[in-house]
């Protein structure tokens, strides 16, 4: 069983420890807040309040043993660097830590981190592009004039087969795969994803995962 | 040409704004606190100091006229409430609005919001996705037995082809495209995509998107 350490439990901290839990993992979620341990208590494996830039609390913790640890202390950057300093120092093997800026992410590799997270530039990157392309929920060039992309089916597409449609003989598309969103759900990703056959039915709100040249995707039909 | 508002310059907020302005949209970006207002001017088309939760402030900036609005107001629920029904009363088209929990996020929708965005609930599920899973970055079942996954190449990839390692033949699996980071970049995402040929070389580093069956998939060389 994977065995993780996530120090700083923020918004970003306690939702990666609660997931990480609920996917089977081992998570010790560490934070010097005593209310945000407590509200973990009972959604990770062991929620422990200590100060992560003390090297002994956290070797008192057996925090040399996980396979990979998390920094996702947010704004303090001091209490951020020295913590991948210690971690780095008892060995820890993975130490994942979240950076605000380049500098602050070359200083913490320098450190000793092994990956830089930065969660609000991430979901502003993935959203800038889903908002530049309102039919197209995530555009990625693939080189050489073709490209993957994701876009809501069109309503000519409804109830239709990419057989019946012609995907291929008439679109000059390749559709890869159909990503569905559980019904409750209108997160920005998530979804099932199948892999259609020469006769499933394309739902609305369906998202189309679709490969092509760029003159055939630009060709298909909007709404 | 796009117009966006975005409501909210923190550390989401003035990514988004940023990242919009470079992509070619005209985006004003707005904040109550003069310092954040600044230092945005010369990065997006205009940035205002103005409290959003003011309707004739919004309208007296034209936010009636935008394609969209985010509002990436974090922490203050009643201010970010208040600003998605004032941009409804405006007639804005498209509303996009930050929410830190389901009941925040039903709150939205019914007043107005047509999409709810939390970064950080995003980024944890993706990291929670790509801890769980060393090897491969990101896994999604397609159903059927058969799955589409993001794998670090494996050491004994690095430098053949598909045609000289038999993907097809051999392992059973189809190479749908190569993710290779930006030289600089080591960020959870980006990185260009390509389309590989029958003789692409794959390198060390590269992502192998690969669709094949679950046996398949499990059964590549993992280093
Ligand atoms: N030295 C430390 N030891 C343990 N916990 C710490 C330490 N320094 C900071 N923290 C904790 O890290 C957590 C996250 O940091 P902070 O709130 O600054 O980040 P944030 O960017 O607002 O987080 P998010 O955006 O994820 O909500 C806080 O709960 C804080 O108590
Ligand atoms: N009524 C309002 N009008 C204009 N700006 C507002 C209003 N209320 C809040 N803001 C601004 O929204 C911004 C973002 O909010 P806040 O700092 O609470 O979020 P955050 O969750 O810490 O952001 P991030 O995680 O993106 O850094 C702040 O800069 C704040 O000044």
């Amino acid at each position: 069983t994977p065995k993780f350490a996530v120090i700083g439990l923020g918004r970003f901290g306690s939702r990666l420890a609660i997931t990480l839990t609920r996917s089977g993992a081992e998570v010790i979620a560490v934070d010097r807040d005593p209310k945000l341990v407590e509200a973990l208590r009972d959604e990770v494996t062991l929620a422990v309040r200590l100060d992560s830039t003390s090297e002994d609390a956290l070797r008192a913790q057996g925090m040399q043993k996980v396979d990979a640890a998390i920094v996702a202390i947010g704004e303090d950057f001091e209490s951020s660097a020295l913590t991948v300093a210690q971690l780095k120092g008892l060995g820890v093997p993975c130490i994942y830590a979240r950076a605000e800026t380049p500098v602050q992410s070359r200083i913490l590799e320098k450190i000793g981190a092994n990956a830089i997270i930065n969660p609000e530039s991430e979901a502003a990157a993935r959203w800038a592009h889903r908002l530049m392309l309102p039919n197209l929920r995530q555009y990625v060039e693939l080189g050489e004039g073709h490209s993957l992309i994701h876009t809501v089916a069109p309503v000519v597409f409804h109830g239709k087969s990419p057989l019946e449609l012609g995907l291929r003989a008439k679109y000059g598309v390749n559709l890869v795969a159909i990503q569905r969103a559980p019904t409750a759900s209108k997160s920005a990703d998530g979804g099932v994803v199948y892999v259609p056959t020469a006769d499933t039915r394309i739902e609305p709100g369906d998202v189309l995962i679709l490969v092509g040249s760029n003159k055939s995707l630009a060709d298909l039909p909007t709404d």
